[in-house]
């Protein structure tokens, strides 16, 4: 499996289509402070699943969708999709293509989409269950959590190794 | 679950020991259980001896170290159950030049198997990057992402 | 006391507004009484609009932005009340270069009324030292410090 | 006011007298991981006065002696000073130089003393109360306390404000 493309539209600090082509090895994110780096790993971890707004640095739902500047009205909806090479077929479908969606717009519950189907954050959850990698995994360390495993408790430390079992 | 949680414990200490060294020159680290007589609810705890110090207790150590700790301890988990990608995001921010080198060694040879995907602001850092993107916002509040040119591997 | 508290809120938030405006350049912050009908038990607030966003929320500033925030308050204060010493540990970590530069170019100023002692892992941090004094381990366990001779100012 | 000298023995990671000259304008102090370099900012807080063992990072006042390695034994107490030129008389004290100290042995209290004076917590606090400079107060920014104005509570910032009054 391999990351392919992240594809942000209304998130956050991302009002326009934005496209960022992932390769494979070390892809490297530089930019100035306030720039919208954390605002891409945020997009990842929304993206998976993730349910609880304050660990994606929001208050409400609504802060996820872009809320304008002096020239620009803020989006309708917040929406990211990330495309997997499955080629591997190391996620449980038989597909070269995987794409993962989430739309979340003012006037509804957020949608996720599995290849255009409709979904649910579960069945995201349990198509990368055996990878490793979800939102609150050990494979996402998120900017200020450089202690994670250490200031963790003893019970969600048994809950990481759990997943790596 | 039982077994299986006793020989991920195992396996990953072997590892741990592995990259703890590597990482530190010295030394040693692994996990245990909380309460091993009770594998079903017991929780997971860290023990580390830092080279030629006497110190075990973690509140001692430094933020550097807590955070080598930390990256000793993943890489375990990778050693032990590759992800296929890995999100870092200024996890360099507390490591002095040598430690980041270090780390973006490790890093380097995981990166066959494991795609990563890591934020920085450290130059040391960049040099390590097979791709490199820059996030701008030009237009105040709106971030745009361009790939940037460099002189790279 | 409630008459003191008002006004060194009145005369910070002149100096937050400047000290602000002056590393962000634009936006406003300022201090504000939580309860301001109870001087005597009210705590204080920071209201900060960020140049050109949209965004009042403190939670979804950047690593970068919060350290900036808390700069340019900790500025303020020394512009209302100078204190003889100031020590800082590794506070230039989460910032860019640039901010690095604008940091560091106001502690300058401050320093002539004001003593540093600064610790950083960041070169470009190092040009701003009068004088830079190196801690090692030659001995594992055993700090030692050296006064480090430099290009200098 | 300024530092002139801070001289440790016997506390954290420091065995041996180390003597840190200090200069006017901007000291910078750099070093690799884990050498020392945030006990010495530990050390000036713990003579400043400070009580709270966990927020110098110890669990007992034990922590804060040499704990021995291979080679060199623990020691038997800790001892830090700090010498301030205080020929501005900035510091209520009719003299050019100003030294406090702090003293812990393992069998006792810890001791304080000004210009080797006998002295308690409260007599330093006094003596440095108007210039803002204390333990807990802002002019000391720790390490992974960069956001220390904003991740404070309104009462815990009342207070930041009523010491710079
Ligand atoms: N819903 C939203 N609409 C518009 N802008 C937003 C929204 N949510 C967050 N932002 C903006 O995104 C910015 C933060 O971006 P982010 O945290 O990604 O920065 P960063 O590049 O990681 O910076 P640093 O290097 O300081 O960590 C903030 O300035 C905030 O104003
Ligand atoms: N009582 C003690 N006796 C001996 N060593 C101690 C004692 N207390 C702390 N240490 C050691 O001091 C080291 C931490 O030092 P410190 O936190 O000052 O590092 P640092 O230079 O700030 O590093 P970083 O750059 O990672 O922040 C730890 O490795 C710890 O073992
Ligand atoms: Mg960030
Ligand atoms: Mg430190």
């Amino acid at each position: 499996m391999k990351l392919k493309k992240i594809i942000l539209k209304g998130f956050k600090s991302f009002p326009k289509k934005t496209v960022i082509d992932c390769r494979q090895g070390i892809n490297i994110i530089i930019g100035p402070n306030g720039s919208g780096k954390s605002n891409i790993v945020d997009a990842i971890r929304w993206t998976m699943g993730e349910k609880k707004v304050k660990s994606l640095r929001g208050s409400e739902m609504l802060d996820f969708i872009f809320k304008g500047t002096e020239k620009i009205p803020a989006s309708g909806y917040a929406e990211v999709e990330m495309i997997f090479d499955n080629s591997s077929r190391t996620l449980r479908m038989d597909v070269d293509d995987v794409s993962i969606k989430r739309i979340f717009d003012r006037d509804s519950e957020g949608k996720f989409y599995i290849n255009d189907k409709r979904s649910r954050a579960k069945d995201i959850m349990a198509l990368f269950g055996e990878t490793g990698f979800s939102s609150n995994g050990y494979a996402i360390i998120e900017q200020g959590q450089v202690e994670k495993f250490i200031s963790y408790s003893a019970l969600e430390r048994r809950a990481i190794f759990e997943e790596a079992a | 679950i039982c077994e299986k949680l006793t020989e991920t414990i195992q396996n990953i200490n072997v590892f741990f020991s592995q990259t703890f060294q590597e990482i530190f020159e010295g030394g040693d680290a692994k996990v245990v259980m909380t309460d091993p007589a009770n594998p079903l609810e017991t929780g997971i705890d860290i023990e580390v001896r830092l080279p030629g110090k006497n110190i075990s207790t973690r509140t001692l150590f430094s933020g550097g170290e807590k955070a080598l700790v930390t990256a000793a301890l993943l890489f375990a988990i990778f050693l032990q159950n590759p992800t296929p990608l890995c999100v870092l995001d200024e996890m360099d921010a507390p490591l002095d030049e040598v430690n980041i080198m270090k780390f973006f060694n490790m890093i380097k040879k995981f990166s066959e198997n494991i795609q990563f995907i890591v934020v920085t602001h450290n130059k040391k850092s960049m040099e390590f990057a097979d791709v490199m993107y820059g996030v701008t916002m030009e237009e105040k509040g709106v971030s745009k992402v361009m790939s940037v040119e460099f002189k790279g591997a």
